[in-house]
C-alpha cells in the first residue's frame, strides 16, 4: 500500500458517499445516470468475486464489501425508492455498445484464460468506460448539480491517483500490470474535459455549465 | 521486472 493508492481509495469512497448523500438528502436522483450505476455494480460484482476465497487484508475486504453494497444500494435508491425522480429521458446511452466490446476484449486480452481472471479483466475494461453514460447525460442536460460535479470529480480523481500508485510500484516494487494501467489511463482521460470544466467553473463557485 | 497481477488492488 502506498499514499497514492490510499488517497485513491479514499477519493473513491468519498465519491460514493457524496452520491448516496445527494440522493438521500435531496430525495432525488435527478442528473444521475442509472445506467452508469448499473455498470459500476457490474464492475464491482465481477471484480470482487475473490472476496471470500482470497483474503488479502481487512482493509481490502471491508472496501470490497463497501463498494459492492453501496453500488447495489444506489441502484435500489434510483430504480425503486426514488424511481419517480429518475430522469429516463436524458439517460439514454446504449450500454450494449460498451458491454459487447468490453466482453470481447476481456476474452481476447487477459493474463489468464480462467473464469475469475476473465471476469476481473472484463471488470477492469468495463470500469474504464462505465462513466460514459453519466458524462453523456451531463452533456445532454447541459449542466449538473454542484454536488454531482463533486461526485464526478472524486470518482475521476480516484483512478488518476491510481496511475501515480502504478508509477510508484513500478519504480519501488518492480511491479506493473499493463491491463490495469492502460484501462486506468483511458478511464482518467475520459474525465479530462470534465476536470477542466470542474476546475475552471465549479471551484470558482459557478455552476457546471457545458458550452451549449 | 515481472508483470504481475494487481490482485491486491481494489
Amino acid at each position: 500500500m502506498n499514499v497514492f493508492r490510499l488517497a485513491g481509495d479514499l477519493s473513491h469512497l468519498l465519491a460514493i458517499i457524496i452520491l448516496l448523500l445527494k440522493i438521500w438528502k435531496t430525495r432525488s436522483c435527478a442528473g444521475i445516470s442509472g445506467r452508469s450505476q448499473i455498470l459500476f455494480a457490474l464492475v464491482y460484482t465481477t471484480r470482487y468475486l475473490d472476496l471470500f476465497t482470497n483474503f488479502i487484508s481487512l482493509y481490502n475486504s471491508v472496501m470490497k464489501v463497501f463498494f459492492i453494497s453501496t453500488s447495489c444500494a444506489t441502484i435500489y435508491l434510483m430504480y425503486v425508492k426514488f424511481k419517480a425522480t429518475y430522469d429516463h429521458n436524458h439517460d439514454t446511452f446504449r450500454i450494449g455498445f460498451l458491454l459487447i466490446p468490453v466482453t470481447i476484449l476481456g476474452l481476447l486480452i487477459n493474463h489468464d484464460f480462467t473464469p475469475l481472471e476473465v471476469l476481473w479483466t472484463f471488470s477492469i475494461y468495463l470500469e474504464s468506460v462505465a462513466i460514459l453514460p453519466q458524462l453523456f447525460m451531463v452533456s445532454k442536460t447541459g449542466d449538473a448539480e454542484t454536488i454531482t460535479s463533486h461526485y464526478l470529480f472524486c470518482l475521476g480523481l480516484y483512478r488518476a491517483l491510481y496511475i501515480f500508485n502504478w508509477i510508484y510500484r513500478y519504480y519501488f516494487e518492480g511491479f506493473y500490470d499493463l491491463i490495469a494501467i492502460v484501462a486506468g489511463v483511458v478511464q482518467t482521460v475520459l474525465y479530462c474535459d470534465f476536470f477542466y470544466l470542474y476546475v475552471t467553473r465549479v471551484i470558482k463557485g459557478k455552476a457546471l455549465k457545458l458550452p451549449a | 521486472l515481472v508483470e504481475q497481477k494487481s490482485k491486491d488492488e481494489l
